[in-house]
């Protein structure tokens, strides 16, 4: 839950 | 993995294919910004150098080694082999205006002040507007070849198709990227001008040109 940064996005 | 990632990454996948094709049968990069092209180089390298140190799945790494030696290889052509058919002189957008803004950017925006997270935010920024100088090209010589708009309408549609799957991850995840997510509007909003005449004109089987 929140704000991360999606490290399997391109 | 959802299907609108999915289909946004195979749209940028295509994009590139697309920009390969009209280069490769053309045998010309005229209508093309050597400047845009050069900043998605460096968009690549400063996100994608991870791949080395950073498993996350074979798709994830081959769409980065994919996305960085295709667009080294589109600027070989550009500048080695199909040199003559580029034209300098009205590829004038000042990118050094762009990669600026976004180094002080991500130097205030990131997850962690760590050189990896602030070059990930640093390419974020500067996908976001890298576009600018190939935009700026085509509304000063106000019209383009019919493959060039086919190859900005499947790389504007890529970052677009991302919103939608931000918007599921935030249902079925609850994690919000605001960095990615801020950028990725800016991005799509950038190409609302081009998608209008390129719906309007280009699919309807018009040549896309732009009123004087």
């Amino acid at each position: 839950q929140g704000t991360a940064r999606a490290k399997d996005e391109l | 993995m959802n299907l609108f990632r999915l289909f946004g990454d195979l749209s940028h996948l295509a994009s590139i294919l697309i920009l390969l094709h009209k280069i490769q049968t053309t045998r010309s990069c005229r209508g093309i910004s050597f400047k845009t092209q050069a900043l998605y180089v460096t968009v690549f390298v400063a996100r994608y150098l991870d791949l080395f140190y950073d498993w996350v799945s074979l798709y994830n790494f081959s769409m980065k080694v994919f996305f960085i030696s295709s667009s080294i290889y589109i600027l070989y052509l550009m500048k080695v082999r199909f040199r003559p058919t580029h034209d300098p002189s009205i590829d004038t957008f000042r990118a050094e205006y762009l990669v600026g803004p976004c180094v002080v950017l991500a130097l205030i925006f990131n997850y962690k002040f760590t050189f990896p997270e602030v070059l990930w935010s640093f390419s974020i920024f500067l996908e976001s507007v890298a576009i600018l100088p190939q935009l700026f090209m085509l509304q000063r010589t106000g019209e383009a070849e019919t493959i060039t708009t086919h190859y900005l309408a499947a790389l504007g549609a890529y970052r677009a198709l991302y919103i939608p799957n931000w918007i599921y991850r935030y249902f079925s995840e609850g994690v919000v990227d605001p960095i990615a997510v801020i950028a990725g509007l800016v991005q799509t909003a950038l190409y609302v001008d081009f998608f209008y005449v390129y719906f309007t004109k280009v699919l309807q089987g018009q040549k896309f040109e732009l009123p004087a």
